[in-house]
């Protein structure tokens, strides 16, 4: 299918099986179709994609984590992590208003299995070098969203990191590194990590440190030697 | 590249490996 069926299509409002179908068809197509044909479904496609998020973040469902608007909102952020595997996607998702805004309300320790995407995607977001101030974005949307649910900033990825999941344990920690190693100033570093040891980052990393996993034990390597090297600095 | 495809997959391979953290 053409990018702008798939366009048309959402513009239909599909719901349930109807919208999860089109959406799985669309990843397939972003993730094996040439760069020019994710530049064609390019930023109005992705506008739809942002607006069907929004939508279904927004209805209450039950059971919150295993209907189908979950595993609608799970396959859009596997659209939009392959809209963003090329130069013209991750441009059009930064450009965008409520990419990020939207991708940092999708963190919900109630579904660990899409969290775990979620937290990697934004994590690659904080690491970009152009433009250089996305980590400021994201921990900004982290930070507003929290204050609007009355809650600490740094609570969802906590609970995430409480989770039975070694893979949402370590897409957590690689967050975190992600968002801590990109702060330029040492006191701001510090800062950070020491909100999320008084929130229990401290008494997790225990636990953390006694899981033989690869992914984790990277992650906490990361997380502790930047962690010693600042606090040498300081 | 324009045409470069994988640019998230290097940049989730870089932070899953730790390379992304070596500071320069």
């Amino acid at each position: 299918k053409s990018a702008l069926i798939y366009i048309q299509e959402l513009k239909t409002d599909p719901r349930d099986a109807q919208l999860l179908s089109c959406l799985e068809s669309l990843r397939v197509s972003l993730n094996n179709n040439p760069v020019s044909w994710v530049q064609t479904f390019g930023a109005e496609g992705l506008a739809l994609l942002l607006a069907f998020l929004k939508k279904l973040q927004d209805e209450r469902e039950e059971p919150v984590n295993a209907g189908i608007g979950v595993k609608c909102q799970h396959e859009i952020i596997r659209c939009l992590k392959a809209f963003m595997n090329n130069k013209h996607g991750l441009k059009d998702m930064l450009t965008s208003e409520e990419g990020i805004p939207l991708l940092v309300r999708s963190i919900n320790p109630k579904v660990p299995h899409m969290m775990v995407d979620v937290v990697k995607l934004l994590s690659a977001i904080c690491i970009l070098e152009h433009p250089g101030n996305t980590h400021e974005r994201v921990l900004e949307c982290i930070t507003e969203q929290a204050e609007e649910q009355e809650i600490e900033r740094f609570q969802p990825l906590l609970s995430g990191m409480s989770k039975n999941s070694i893979t949402l344990k370590a897409g957590c920690m690689q967050l975190i590194n992600a968002l801590i190693s990109r702060v330029e100033e040492l006191d701001f570093r510090i800062h950070l990590r020491s909100e999320l040891m008084r929130l229990g980052l401290k008494d997790m990393l225990k636990e953390v440190r006694s899981i033989e996993n690869e992914e984790l034990k990277v992650q906490l390597q990361v997380f502790e030697e930047q962690a010693d090297e600042d606090s040498e600095d300081l | 590249d324009d045409d470069e495809t994988g640019i998230m997959d290097g940049l989730l391979e870089a932070l899953q490996s730790g390379a992304a953290f070596k500071r320069k």
